[in-house]
């Protein structure tokens, strides 16, 4: 029988076999790990999202997402490494432990299906979501710009064809609204990471405006030892910054929203490599790039936790 | 099936902000089908771009008469799709 102690997690994976993990895991753990569905995608696909809780109601929690771009193949293979990795360390890593014991974890795995499956199926080069655009061929819209947070101001496209169209209108894409209105809803997130590959990045707000954050020094100093915890396994070297000053402009992004929805902790990843293999990255380096990644996530989680506000 | 043989990434070094513009100018070409892997933003931060077979010769000329440096990051981008291809169906077996 299939278990979650058997799934590769050093191989690449299509959606089914995503998805068949992610119910596997809720029912071989069910007193760590529940599966819930947050919205549908525009082709129709659930939209599932892993709840790793010890218990409490409506408890502070912490997001972490992964392949809201569809081919970024190794963010979604380590979302599944971070799943198994919160279980085995549950009761056996002591800070893991405090931090499940006070907070929830939230781990979106396959944040964008519809691209993904695209990207197993036809194109594997694909990006964007695959809405249909009225008055246009192309299809899509980039689901890192459809926030609404600078959406349309510069950092962004208005044409349908390009990769990172904005949208009709912000939160157009159901892939993004379903995460806006579970964020809203549950309204006591206190740490998002939106993970993405590839140039090793970590970065944090904002994107679509030179306005410094108000806790810049503080995502600054977290970011730093995030990047220096990461580093101690592989050597992987990361550079880190706000988005705008770190590589460019960009409007209508995740974590800014997410900022400015009040959550301090908003960061972005971008993954191995530093373009060697780019989006192609080998699946000998998805371990590799996930273990050395979750040193990362947990400097941040840490952080969150010990600093409630 | 959209396949990508012969399709090369190239890694192109702008030397100045005149010449990230010209490269950035390659992207409204909508009939080259270029897929900016890395955008083109400012000349310390290298831009990689993936160019199908039929833009390959056009692109590379005009990056050559312009000087604007760059490299072959990914020679046959359907080799390591195929790569790809081959280990996940090891796997499941």
């Amino acid at each position: 029988a299939r278990s979650i102690a058997t799934f590769n997690y050093a191989s690449y994976h299509n959606l089914d076999e995503i998805y068949d993990f992610i119910d596997l895991l809720a029912a071989e753990k069910p007193e760590l790990v529940s599966k819930i569905q947050i919205g549908e995608s525009y082709e129709g696909r659930p939209i599932k999202v892993l709840k790793f809780s010890t218990g409490g109601t409506n408890r502070p929690a912490i997001w972490i997402d992964t392949g809201i771009h569809s081919r970024e193949w190794v963010t979604q293979a380590s979302g599944a490494y971070f799943a198994k990795k919160i279980i085995d360390s549950y009761g056996q890593d002591p800070s893991l432990t405090s931090i499940l014991d006070n907070f929830d974890i939230f781990l979106e795995i396959v944040t964008n299906p519809d691209g993904f499956a695209f990207t197993h199926s036809k194109n594997r080069m694909w990006r964007k979501t695959r809405s249909k655009n009225s008055g246009s061929l192309c299809i899509g819209v980039d689901p890192n710009r459809n926030w609404d947070a600078g959406f349309g101001v510069a950092g962004s496209s208005g044409n349908p064809c390009s990769e990172t169209y904005r949208g009709p209108y912000a939160n157009s894409e159901p892939e993004v609204k379903a995460i806006v209105d579970f964020v809203k809803s549950h309204g006591n997130i206190k740490a998002f990471v939106s993970i993405h590959s590839y140039s090793q990045l970590l970065l944090y707000p904002f994107g679509y405006t030179s306005k410094k954050a108000a806790d810049q020094a503080e995502l600054d100093a977290v970011a730093k030892s995030a990047v220096e915890a990461l580093a101690s396994l592989h050597g992987t070297k990361y550079k880190y910054g706000s988005i705008i000053t770190t590589i460019y402009q960009a409007s209508g992004g995740t974590i800014d929203w997410t900022y400015e929805q009040g959550i301090k902790y908003s960061f972005t990843f971008e993954l191995r490599d530093t373009g060697r293999y780019g989006f192609l990255l080998p699946a000998s380096q998805i371990i590799p790039t996930a273990e050395e990644t979750w040193l990362g996530l947990m400097v941040i989680m840490e952080h969150t936790r010990d600093h409630p506000y | 099936t959209e396949t990508f043989v012969g399709h090369q990434v190239l890694r192109i070094f702008a030397a100045d902000e005149f010449q990230v513009e010209q490269v950035k100018g390659l992207e409204d070409l909508e009939h080259l089908q270029l897929d900016f892997w890395r955008e083109p933003i400012h000349p310390e931060a290298s831009i990689d771009v993936r160019v199908p077979f039929h833009s390959l010769q056009a692109v590379k000329v005009f990056l050559e008469s312009n000087s604007i440096r760059y490299g072959i990051m990914i020679e046959d981008v359907q080799s390591l799709v195929d790569e790809e291809k081959l280990s996940m169906s090891h796997n499941s077996r």
